[in-house]
């Protein structure tokens, strides 16, 4: 190599200008066929798209703009390099290199060992069951505050504030529409009567029938009549109130196990908002609310289980399943609408004050997010991104653009509130690997 | 990982100027946090 590097004459000659205007030709042309392929998917939003034998085309993968690293990110297979990681961590560390291994971790990580509820490390096979790794009890004491909001997780605080015509700033300049990150926030619950269905529903046989379904949606109707409701509240709800006020056709979870001490917590909780209000429903003059956002980031040595920040009420779940992009810091400055390309688990439902939604969003180490109460919720997964697929060929057979989402409702958790209830800092689910 | 919390909450009441007005609201949401905050599981995130 010394002597090649020594020996070898170098001669500089001229391109041929030629080359150097094929070259350009060849870059024009490219920008070309990237402007009109830009235009026309534009075009093709909502619309049909259909393939050259006529059958509707497979979901486009969106590819996001920002500089070169995101760029070559978006060309990479995100979903399927998270899935092979998370096998890898699966995998069962020697019994004698487990303690070094995950002090070497908790060390460039930054985890507190002392807080681990498990002292003995040999305890955890893999790198999965640390990282999915539980807590002494009494470590994480929740604030004695009543009325306060309470962190979900262990994590960093990257943007909170109020939202102002439907968008989420995700950083200084860059929003996305809060329609993009949750799906359309429209009702499509039973009503507004919550306390009188909920009765109806207890005075009605076990069994579902027709006749005390029209008895709710007559209830609901008589109070919205009453109440004059208009029923879109500012910077949210941009649509009428769907006049088939039917319940939702999505199967309901069935695995759902409602708590009852979490339930009588949640039903006192709830019983002390104004008047009872439905969430949904736009507050007096005296108390004006608005919609608040908080965006916490978990980083990789951080305890991943992530809890309720209030007593809530979750009415349903949406499950996006889109990319799988990194969400540090570097890349939520980088690339606009992160969260809204990201796969996601869009979880809906009141509060005392009114609407609360909760969103944990995967990342490509940590791609498997975990509801406790919905063990029919699969993400990152093979099948669920197929089914994602048939959905989308399905909304466009119909002549309809895809919601993008799959739903399920709780409603059956609790016939009384309507929903699976959850108490304040009761643990909710987590992030695991791959 | 991220997790994005959405909520509806109050935003308080101007009170008139007679009850000392200064361009501030009374009562409400108020935040505990600053930005870049490092927060554990049960710590107040704000009040109502």
């Amino acid at each position: 190599l010394n002597s090649a590097l020594k020996n070898t004459k170098i001669k500089w000659e001229p391109i041929p200008i030629a080359l150097g205007v094929g070259f350009l030709g060849v870059w024009q042309l490219y920008r070309i066929q990237r402007r009109e392929k830009h235009t026309q998917r534009e075009a093709d939003k909502d619309e049909v798209v259909l393939d050259q034998q006529g059958r509707p085309k497979k979901r486009e993968k969106i590819r996001p703009s920002g500089p070169w690293t995101v760029q070559i990110m978006s060309t990479l297979p995100l979903k399927a390099l998270s899935r092979l990681w998370g096998r890898f961590n699966e995998l069962d560390i020697p019994y004698y290199l487990r303690v070094p291994g995950f002090k070497l971790y908790s060390f460039i990580f930054g985890v507190n060992l002392s807080e681990v509820s498990e002292p003995d490390l040999h305890v955890y096979p893999n790198l999965a069951a640390f990282f999915y790794r539980t807590l002494k009890p009494g470590v994480r004491p929740l604030d004695p505050n009543p009325n306060a909001v309470l962190s979900p997780a262990d994590g960093k605080v990257i943007q909170f504030g109020t939202i102002e015509h439907g968008e989420v700033e995700q950083v200084k300049g860059v929003t996305y529409s809060l329609d993009a990150l949750l799906g359309s926030i429209r009702p499509t619950y039973k009503g507004p009567a919550i306390e009188a269905a909920a009765d109806a529903r207890e005075q009605a046989s076990d069994k579902h029938t027709k006749a005390g379904e029209e008895d709710i949606m007559r209830a609901d109707e008589e109070f919205a009549q009453v109440n004059g409701i208009s029923y879109t509240l500012p910077n949210l709800f941009s649509g009428p109130w769907p006049k088939d006020n039917k319940p939702s056709e999505m199967p309901s979870d069935q695995a759902t196990k409602p708590q009852p001490s979490s339930e009588a917590e949640v039903r006192a909780d709830l019983a002390l908002s104004e008047a009872k209000r439905p969430w949904w429903a736009p507050a007096s003059a005296q108390t004006p609310t608005t919609l608040y956002y908080c965006v916490i980031y978990l980083a990789p040595g951080d305890y991943h289980r992530f809890h309720s920040p209030v007593s809530w009420v979750v009415e349903s779940r949406r499950h996006f399943a889109g990319e799988l992009y990194s969400v540090s810091p570097y890349l939520q400055r980088t690339m606009p609408g992160l969260f809204t390309l990201n796969e996601r688990v869009v979880l809906l439902g009141r509060w005392r004050w009114g609407f609360f939604s909760y969103t944990p969003v995967g990342a490509t180490n940590v791609g498997s997010i975990k509801i406790n109460f919905d063990r029919e919720l699969r993400t990152n997964s093979l099948t669920t991104d197929t089914a994602a697929d048939r959905a989308a060929e399905e909304a466009a057979a119909r002549g309809e653009p895809y919601s993008g989402f799959a739903e399920a409702t709780y409603e059956n958790a609790s016939r009384v509130l309507g929903g699976h209830a959850l108490k304040r800092g009761e643990e909710m689910g987590g992030f695991q690997l791959g | 990982s991220t997790i994005v919390l959405v909520f509806e909450a109050p935003k308080g009441v101007r009170p008139s100027l007679d009850e000392g007005y200064k361009g501030e609201r009374k009562g409400g949401f108020r935040w505990k946090i600053h930005q870049g905050k490092k927060v554990k599981v049960g710590e107040a995130l704000g009040y109502v």
